[in-house]
């Protein structure tokens, strides 16, 4: 089975 | 002094349509450009971007920048008291901790007023780098939803293929396989029911069918959606808004262990 990522881990925090 | 006018009340209900299912409450970050909003869902598996620009709303005036916090539940309550076809105005003092929805309807005769408290919200801001896409897909918004919606029945997760050839997806489960291709439209006809495809390189990408099933709530804002996907990063699902901006979802893709 697949995981699931968190969106957070792709994109940078502002 | 915020205040922005939409002369159809519509167009503000289907963004809130849009959003709600994911988001239950989120921050309106205005300033002179327009109405931005982003926000990862509760599980921050994905996130939303909204674009409401200054020059799509019938009048616009925001003298400073302002953030307002939303409970989405209780701004759904208020926009259900407006008819389709009602002027609405959101307007705010600058340093406001409330903000006021008003509906006028067509011919002057009924004005209504919804003053809501705003909430301190403590949002994360992400950075998007911009990315160039391996493949976009542009798609009629009512078939997205319907593939979307048809193979959640057979699976929790969604493949998505893309080839120049065309799209297809797929999903799996206890009952068996489903799978669905559309091929790339060759004669466009009526634009609106095109599938278009631009593909650098092809890509085969898994997502959680619930995400994408959130997603087309958007639906009634467009004709045409655009997915763009590269290997192993998240898919962008966009969804143009006529003539004042968009909202685009990002999802993280499940990615094999």
């Amino acid at each position: 089975e697949n995981s699931q990522k968190n969106i957070r881990t792709f994109f940078l925090s502002k | 002094m915020f205040e922005a006018r939409l002369s159809s009340a519509t167009t503000l209900k289907k963004v809130l349509d849009a959003i709600k299912d994911l988001l239950n409450e989120a921050t309106f970050d205005c300033n002179d450009s327009g109405i931005q909003l982003q926000a990862m869902d509760n599980s921050h598996v994905s996130l939303v971007s909204l674009t409401l620009r200054a020059d799509g709303f019938d009048k616009y005036r925001c003298d400073r920048n302002l953030s307002m916090g939303m409970n989405l539940g209780s701004m759904a309550k208020i926009m259900k008291c407006a008819n389709n076809d009602d002027t609405v105005t959101m307007k705010a003092q600058d340093n406001a901790d409330t903000v006021v929805f008003m509906f006028e309807s067509q011919n002057q005769e009924k004005v209504s007023d919804y003053e809501m408290k705003l909430m301190n919200l403590d949002q994360e801001h992400l950075g998007i780098p911009e990315t160039d896409y391996a493949c976009i897909v542009r798609m009629p918004a009512m078939e997205f939803a319907r593939i979307c919606r048809d193979l959640s029945q057979f699976g929790e997760s969604l493949v998505i293929c893309c080839t120049k050839e065309g799209v297809k997806f797929s999903a799996s489960g206890d009952v068996g396989s489903a799978n669905i291709k559309l091929a790339q439209t060759t004669s466009v006809d009526k634009e609106e029911e095109a599938v278009i495809i631009e593909m650098q390189e092809p890509v085969t990408l898994t997502f959680a069918c619930r995400y994408l099933n959130s997603f087309t709530k958007a639906t009634p804002l467009t004709n045409q959606v655009q997915l763009s996907m590269s290997m192993d990063v998240p898919l962008v699902v966009e969804y143009r808004i006529q003539d004042i901006g968009h909202v685009r979802y990002y999802l993280a893709p499940k990615i094999e262990d």
